[in-house]
């Protein structure tokens, strides 16, 4: 573990707290994508399929059970609470994502370190984080509205990625084994998918003005 | 020389 990695993790904490408690508080989820947080679930489930098998720290299997758990509630929250899935606004949240999901499947059959379902499954929940925020960015485009907590949200969300990148480099110059180019290759891509939003972020913080997106 | 890939992040 290095202070990237827990610089990462926090911030990916931070973001789904942010996110649960403006839903749990408010009881409101205008201007949050469902379908983005169907993916995060989904990726998690595919990704921590060895949460019971493969033991590796109380702090591994703890935040995994956070993550589990904090997506799965914030779907059940938008599709299920009486109160707040009245404020999901299906009609700007058009993202056809299942669509999303079969090219990321195909590459992690034909793209992986090893083929092994769990491996596929793995590969397939890299590929498909690094996509899993466009339903929400095209949803912010069209709706315009952000509200803090939604900025906030999706700016934690983005900074997680980027301090896994620097713990990537932290451990490729510092261990003996390395973290496979695939998860370099997406992990970039997901951060370089909020670039145009980290931008915006930065100008309305500086001009402390409301956050925008152009049309 | 880079043998295992580390497979112990979240």
């Amino acid at each position: 573990m290095n202070i990237f990695r827990l610089a990462g993790d926090m911030t990916h904490l931070a973001s789904v707290l942010v996110l649960l408690l403006k839903i749990h508080t408010i009881k409101s989820c205008a201007g949050i994508s469902l379908k983005t947080q169907e993916l995060f679930a989904i990726v998690f489930l595919t990704r921590y399929l060895d949460l019971f098998t493969n033991f590796i720290s109380i702090y591994n299997t703890i935040m995994k059970l956070i993550f589990l758990g904090s997506s799965f509630s914030i779907v059940w929250y938008i599709r299920r609470h009486r109160v707040v899935r009245r404020s999901y606004d299906k009609d700007q949240d058009t993202f056809r994502h299942f669509f999303l999901m079969w090219p990321c499947l195909i590459l992690a059959i034909f793209i992986n370190e090893k083929f092994t379902l769990k491996e596929v499954m793995w590969t397939f929940s890299i590929y498909l984080e690094a996509i899993a925020i466009l339903p929400q960015l095209v949803m912010l485009q069209r709706t315009r509205n952000i509200d803090n907590l939604t900025g906030q949200y999706i700016f934690l969300l983005g900074a997680y990625r980027a301090f896994y990148i620097l713990n990537w480099i932290y451990r490729y110059f510092t261990e003996e084994h390395y973290v496979h180019w695939i998860t370099w290759v997406a992990g970039v891509i997901q951060t370089l998918l909020y670039g145009d939003f980290f931008y915006y972020y930065f100008q309305s913080w500086k001009n402390n003005v409301k956050l925008e997106l152009p049309a | 020389a880079r043998d295992k890939v580390a497979k112990d992040e979240l």
